[in-house]
């Protein structure tokens, strides 16, 4: 089956190393350095790159869609339309699907899940963050990361994210919640709840290894006063960003996308 | 005597922490935070703070200009302009006050030197910071430093710097470059070509001490996996920056300021 994951942050954020590190695959390679006189880009482009990964044993069909030069400009105020657009017509193509005679076999193409990278200032979403999760929140399952949290001390990162969530709030942005069921067991609640209570995720990202002081190799990067390890919770949020998106919630988010957010477009596009 | 600095750059990039790391004072006290609901400016702003503080045993009135909203709003198009005019501004009453009669006492209001903080996203310059630079880099000494440096590794440092200068050189920016005497001594020569090797600056600021694992109290931050020390020189360029800011340039700023930035502007003010 298919999951699409749109990412989505200014240039210099750490999205392709993130994109590497949490499905493991080298999917951007290196970017190669245009030179000072090459021309700049002036709109946000979409581009997408597929792969086919096995997570917990199940085959899947990876799509990571990027948009460089989203928030890259001096003006940056129509930089969410080429986005919104691109998740709207995959909703077109599905919907067109679904009115075919024969729909025994339909691709989805829907983005699933939309990791949106905030600056780690410290202080407040920006301007444009607001801007762009206002417009996007009820197209898709908005997932806010703390950008290259490593520049951020453990007491910054608590103020942070009380911060954005109170932003969140007050601009009534609906950002995707780990969904928790009645009967569940004792233990799974405990899990969704662990994960809940790190939203927005604090993430660090890295492709390469390097070695600790006593010696272990690990995901990580490394400094003259320290190697900060990718799989060390008390270093950072990513397995609990990678456990929300890939192995406990991958199914909610695809059920999200198609129950409700498809739903909601489709009823206001028919109505229209 | 009288030295005014500027700080430019988006907020939560560290400004006011450097200044006052490198001034040793509170200049600005810890930021109070407004709530979510608040009006947030659509301006640039300018304040100004001054203080009486003592180097090498000069005591010197020092102003520090700061540009808030600078490069924080959606579209930045003429975030530049309220900071050029303020600069030319402040050229405008030194010209007043030299056309006076009795020109004994004359105020040095004007801006010796602007610390422009560039984002540290390993890539290039921004749009918004070519732009910036290109509009002010004839009209006061640009001082470009890399903002938060902690984190980057030394290898990334090294290749931002390379890429920053190119783009600086590619698009004719001048920024301030340390100067070279004729009949110098070796020392100070070498002292001299020490700073200029590490143009442009990468800084870390921190008002707060902390303690190093081998039990040092220093200026820095502390995570998890290390403590960063400020006045290390293995760990970012702050040493330098405030060697060439306070103790061995302040002098040269002053007269660059006075006799070409000026002197230029007040040419081409009376020939139009
Ligand atoms: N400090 C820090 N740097 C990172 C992190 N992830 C990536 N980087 C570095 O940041 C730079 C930009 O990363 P990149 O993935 O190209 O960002 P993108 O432009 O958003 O795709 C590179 O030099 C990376 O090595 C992180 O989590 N922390
Ligand atoms: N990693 C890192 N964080 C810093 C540094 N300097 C300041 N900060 C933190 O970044 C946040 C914003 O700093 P602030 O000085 O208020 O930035 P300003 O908005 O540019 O004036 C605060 O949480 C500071 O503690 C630095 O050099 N490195």
């Amino acid at each position: 089956f298919q999951f699409t994951v749109m990412v989505v942050g200014e240039s210099g954020l750490g999205k392709s190393t993130l994109v590497n590190t949490l499905f493991n695959t080298p999917l951007y390679p290196a970017k190669e350095v245009l030179p000072p006189s090459a021309e700049r880009a002036s709109t946000v482009a979409i581009e997408s790159i597929g792969a086919d990964i096995e997570e917990n044993g199940v085959r899947l069909h990876l799509n990571v869609v990027d948009t460089p030069g989203f928030g890259d400009f001096v003006n940056n105020d129509d930089s969410w339309r080429p986005i919104v657009e691109n998740i709207e017509s995959r909703f077109d193509s599905y919907l067109e699907q679904e009115n075919r005679v024969n729909r025994q076999k339909i691709m989805d193409n829907r983005v699933h899940a939309c990791l949106y990278f905030i600056q780690p200032t410290g202080h407040s979403l920006k301007q444009l963050d607001i801007e762009f999760m206002r417009r996007l929140h009820t197209k898709v399952n908005l997932i806010p990361v703390i950008a290259k949290a490593d520049t951020l001390t453990d007491e910054e990162i608590a103020d942070f994210k009380a911060r954005i969530l109170a932003d969140i709030a007050h601009n009534k942005i609906h950002i995707f919640q780990a969904p928790t069921y009645e009967n569940e067991d004792e233990e799974a609640i405990a899990e969704a709840e662990e994960i809940a209570s790190k939203i927005p995720f604090a993430v660090v990202g890295s492709d390469q290894v390097v070695r600790t002081a006593d010696g272990r190799d690990v995901r990580g990067r490394s400094y003259p006063w320290g190697v900060i390890e990718v799989d060390n919770e008390e270093h950072c949020d990513f397995v609990k960003l990678r456990q929300m998106l890939i192995r406990t919630y991958m199914e909610e988010l695809r059920e999200h996308t198609n129950n409700v957010l498809y739903e909601n477009w489709r009823t206001q596009k028919l109505l229209s």
